[in-house]
């Protein structure tokens, strides 16, 4: 058993924030260690660029609009080239 | 709007397509007429006209598939990735593939298969995705109230019109003199009709075209291939080496020079290595390598050295008994000296100096002659 559901949810969001990343907007593979803190470097300038592409407010913060945004259907090309 | 690096784009017309498979949610009917109203959102748009062939290669080849479908980028189950597409080139390049884990609908209770259609059919022909959220070129599938109703965005037209310019004003002169697309301008040794190569291997979805100093360094999703210098990646593997091969399974690439070989995971050199070949079971007269590959369904590592090759079984880390044996037995029509092998697709690809062979390991028959730099955009 999961010792701290939330945890585990929140686990499961950050990797498909690492996903979602990595695939369309050239995450570098090897920033995987820092994922788990949200204000690291690259991270940020990803979910800004993120924002800035997909119309969304540009906070650098996953907040609900951003979260709901990486959940909706898409097409599978990057966003940005690599 | 933006488009491809390098703006891939189509240089003739008619473009052939060819609906290769199709989804059971919807009538083969229904899935014809998606996408012949798919291609059309174009067609009026641009000079461009397209013709649909029934068997054989076509431009656009459309399928759909689940999950891992050869082209290194699987599909992710229902739901996120609903389709992708390659950019203009020749291959898998302007192909358009739907994930089939998708309900696809003709009108918008589901996923409308026309709607995708059209958006990856803007991928086929150079566009790359939009950053405004009216435009069909937008990442982000969004449904229409009425489907009736649709019409590309000027953002769309603008786009495509950068590339094939607005259709012409008579129907006459849609026909555009037939021409292929041109070699872009790159490193003069890449296109050199000479070229050999001293191994070839896939990394990472990756392909790794290795020669003296240097590798070319493929994506399939990236016309051009780059061109590095190999201590530039790997400082402490030796260049002029024999023969690589990845072991996916174990995300492992293995590179031979010599009596001596190296493990490398992404940039990391593994510890432990170089080791001698020996440990893999080669006798003291094997001195080296030409070429080697993993044959993912088996699970084995044929290695080719002169005219025979060895079986290598990755789980229990030794060579099959009863091997050598000659190439040319077991791999009809492989029987010139091999520099290299790598395995896309379920081919494996021989090199031999200029010549490549296309070779279905399961038909046990080589089934395509290429150059040897067939995959560098030449």
């Amino acid at each position: 058993y999961p010792l701290d559901g939330v945890s585990t949810n929140q686990d499961s969001s950050m990797d498909l924030v690492q996903q979602y990343l990595e695939n369309y907007y050239n995450l570098e593979k090897d920033v995987r260690q820092f994922v788990r803190r949200k204000d690291s470097g690259p991270v940020v300038k990803k979910i800004r660029e993120m924002q800035k592409f997909l119309g969304l407010k540009v906070t650098g913060k996953l907040d609900s609009d951003t979260m709901e945004m990486m959940h909706k259907p898409r097409c599978g090309v990057p966003d940005v080239a690599h | 709007f933006s488009t491809f690096p390098g703006m891939p784009k189509w240089r003739k017309s008619p473009l052939t397509y060819r609906i290769v498979n199709y989804t059971l949610d919807l009538p083969s009917t229904a899935v014809d007429a998606a996408i012949d109203r798919a291609l059309k959102v174009w067609e009026e748009v641009t000079p461009l006209t397209f013709s649909r062939v029934y068997e054989g290669d076509a431009d656009i080849m459309i399928t759909f598939a689940v999950r891992d479908h050869g082209d290194f980028t699987p599909f992710d189950g229902p739901g996120n990735v609903l389709a992708h597409a390659f950019p203009p080139g020749q291959g898998i390049y302007g192909d358009a593939h739907f994930d089939d884990d998708e309900q696809w609908t003709k009108d918008t209770s589901g996923t409308n298969l026309f709607l995708v259609a059209a958006h990856e059919l803007g991928h086929s022909l150079g566009l790359y995705h939009s950053a405004n959220p009216e435009a069909l070129m937008y990442p982000i599938y969004k449904s229409f109230a009425d489907l009736e109703q649709f019409h590309l965005s000027a953002d769309d037209v603008n786009g495509i019109q950068s590339l094939y310019g607005p259709p012409p004003t008579s129907p006459e002169d849609r026909l555009v003199p037939t021409e292929s697309v041109p070699p872009p301008p790159g490193n003069p040794a890449t296109c050199d009709p000479a070229l050999s190569f001293d191994a070839v291997s896939t990394l990472r979805g990756e392909m790794l075209f290795f020669k003296d100093r240097h590798f070319w360094r493929k994506h399939l999703r990236v016309l051009e291939p780059e061109f590095h210098l190999i201590s530039s990646f790997w400082p402490s593997l030796p260049s002029d080496i024999d023969a690589a091969y990845e072991v996916t399974s174990k995300d492992t690439v293995f590179i031979f020079k010599g009596n001596r070989f190296w493990a490398i995971r992404g940039n990391e050199v593994q510890a432990g290595y170089p080791r001698g070949i020996e440990t893999l079971g080669f006798p003291s007269t094997v001195r080296k390598i030409d070429a080697a590959v993993w044959h993912k369904d088996k699970r084995m590592t044929y290695f080719f050295v002169d005219d025979k090759y060895w079986r290598f079984d990755e789980k229990k880390q030794s060579m099959e008994p009863g091997l050598p044996k000659k190439i040319a037995d077991d791999f009809p029509g492989i029987d010139s000296k091999i520099d290299a092998v790598f395995e896309a697709f379920g081919f494996f690809y021989f090199f031999s100096g200029s010549t490549q062979l296309q070779y279905d390991p399961n038909a046990m028959k080589v089934t395509h002659v290429l150059k040897s730099n067939s995959w560098l955009n030449c």
